[in-house]
């Protein structure tokens, strides 16, 4: 699942 | 969240805080490569651009600020304030032979061909490689500080807890980043031999040069 826009992680 | 990650991001915090307090109380940067110190900056200003334009939580806010800033100061203190017990001479180690490959292959690999997407992967993989400086000065050099070596006990720590998270988070809600993760098992491998000296020789870290 790519993970564009919203990052939570630091 | 999850245990893992507040442990990183913990871990993380307090290996940034070991450096730090350890050049303003000695008031000397000798042993410290700056430019890696610059190269975390650098990765953090890539990292958190989204810094005003996405809330996460208050906690994710001010960690970032606080990396930010302690980054920054690190970098002022080896630079400006004790610039003269920097150590030049062996602070060598060719940055342009990182930057290169990570801006291209951030180019290459990444989620999205916008702006901020490609300077995100640009500091995931410059995070990962970052360290080379201090790791090179350190075999240059042949010994590093003890409190030198926490410093690197615990940056590494950070990471390999980020991939305790990652496999946590996997298994707990199906979330993976590949990017993050391919690059931060990467990151930890360069640390295993630091780890393995670190266990086993303690304090004192004498490579063989």
């Amino acid at each position: 699942n790519a993970v564009t826009g919203r990052k939570d992680e630091l | 969240m999850n245990i893992f990650r507040l442990a990183g991001d913990v871990s993380h915090l307090v290996a940034i805080l070991i450096l730090l307090m350890k050049i303003w109380r000695s008031k000397s940067c000798a042993g410290i490569s700056g430019r890696s110190q610059v190269l975390f900056a650098l990765v953090f200003t890539t990292r958190y651009l989204d810094l005003f334009t996405v809330y996460i939580s208050a906690y994710n806010t001010v960690m970032k600020v606080v990396f930010l800033a302690l980054s920054y100061a690190t970098v002022y203190l080896i630079y400006m304030r004790f610039r003269n017990s920097y150590d030049s001479e062996n602070d060598t180690f060719r940055v342009e032979f990182l930057l290169i490959p990570v801006i291209g292959l951030s180019f290459l690999e990444n989620y999205a061909f916008t702006p901020l997407e490609i300077l995100w992967t640009f500091s995931i993989f410059l995070e990962s490689v970052a360290i080379m400086p201090q790791l090179f000065m350190i075999t240059k050099t042949g010994e590093a500080e003890s409190i030198t070596t926490h410093y690197l006990f615990f940056l590494g720590l950070y990471r390999a807890l980020y991939i305790a998270n990652w496999v946590w988070r996997y298994h707990t809600e199906g979330f993976y980043d590949q990017i993050a993760i391919v690059s931060g098992v990467v990151q930890t491998i360069f640390y295993c031999d630091f780890f393995y000296l670190y266990v086993t020789r303690g304090e004192e870290i004498r490579t063989p040069s």
